[in-house]
């Protein structure tokens, strides 16, 4: 494994090892659940797009599609399951988005599908 | 992941971390990264939640991502979350909730209710004690005050450790990667001893959140998996987000 000297310098962030900053966006709880990501999910639409599709890229390599059929169709199922506004807000992205809800879904239950 | 809680000679308390995720999610030879964590970069937003036109907390997160992995409630304390691995892990919470066993919360909602509700250092470090949750983590918190700064190891029903900054020890920082900190990490998977070793070069006197920044650019703390660098100022509410590269000759994890 590549192990180096330990670093100095580095701040400000600059060099190959910084790639860009990262954009501020205000989120609005005082609005409906299902509208305060509108803004945030309307500009990174094609992004979050793109990872999704690479998901199901690795899952069909893997399950031959089987298991994308089960995230489109049980996963919506769970939505409703899911503690307020929560559930509103993944509602209110797939909504934006056009990703499909499981799908949605799936991106946002992702740490307890791979703590093991 | 690799967090840190650390507390200057004035006091002063700083909260950092590496976010590194998409393990074995799809190799690309031709550029020697890592399918999804590249997907993840462009992903990456920082967040001021307001209400009444007032700042709650501030994030950075994914959009599309509605819990919390990475936050700042200004004055108050700092929170990052990394990941537990465990044979009893989440998809034995997630197949409970299916069953109808829902008393327990899932993870990165709970971090953003204690961010957002939370009112000091000792609230938001009972609530991250005494949930009980879907999947095992490590929970790391920053406060306002000398001394406030702690590891909270958690199973998915038990607190089994909180491993607090305590000056009278010398333990000026508190550092957590992925594995519990009383036992050594995996021999592949070691960013902990050089990260150590970097924080303890720089000592107290000179710890900073530029020195901070360079500790978790050094690989393999920086690492194929690392999507962004976060560096939180607890008194000052600052919030700085970089999204990183690691260029080969650089580990895959």
């Amino acid at each position: 494994l590549h192990s180096e000297d330990c670093r100095t310098g580095m701040y400000p962030p600059k060099g190959p090892t910084f790639k860009r900053n990262v954009t501020w966006y205000t989120l609005n709880l005082d609005l409906p659940p299902n509208q305060r990501w509108t803004h945030v999910i309307k500009e990174k639409k094609a992004e979050l797009a793109a990872m999704i599709q690479a998901i199901k890229d690795l899952a069909n390599g893997f399950f031959h599609g089987k298991l994308l059929h089960l995230v489109d169709k049980e996963l919506p199922l769970i939505v409703d399951t899911l503690p307020y506004p929560f559930n509103e807000e993944i509602k209110g992205i797939a909504s934006v988005s056009e990703v499909p809800l499981g799908e949605v879904v799936l991106f946002n239950i992702f740490y307890e599908v791979f703590t093991v | 992941c690799t967090s840190v809680v650390t507390e200057d000679v004035n006091g002063n308390i700083y909260h950092a971390r590496n976010l590194d995720f998409g393990l074995f999610m799809g190799w690309d030879r031709k550029n020697q990264t890592w399918t999804l964590t590249e997907k993840l970069k462009p992903l990456v937003v920082n967040v001021d939640l307001k209400r009444n036109n007032r700042t709650v907390f501030k994030s950075t997160s994914f959009a599309g991502y509605v819990g919390i992995l990475t936050g700042i409630k200004p004055r108050e304390f700092t929170l990052t979350m990394n990941e537990r691995f465990n044979i009893d892990g989440g998809y034995v919470g997630i197949l409970e909730w299916i069953l109808g066993l829902r008393d327990g919360m899932w993870m990165s909602f709970l971090t953003r209710k204690v961010l957002e509700n939370a009112t000091s250092y000792e609230d938001a470090r009972n609530q991250l004690a005494l949930t009980k949750l879907l999947a095992p983590a490590y929970f790391i918190l920053g406060g306002n005050q000398t001394g406030q700064g702690c590891v909270i190891t958690r199973s998915r029903i038990d607190t089994l450790d909180v491993w607090e900054i305590n000056m009278k020890l010398g333990r000026w920082y508190v550092l957590e990667t992925n594995y519990d900190h009383w036992e050594k990490p995996f021999f592949l998977d070691d960013r902990r001893t050089p990260a150590m070793k970097c924080m303890n070069k720089i000592t107290q006197a000179n710890i900073t959140l530029p020195t901070i920044y360079d500790v978790l650019s050094t690989k393999p703390v920086l690492n194929k998996l690392t999507t962004y660098t976060a560096l939180m100022e607890v008194s000052t509410g600052r919030l700085e987000s970089y999204i990183r590269d690691c260029p080969s000759p650089c580990t895959p994890w």
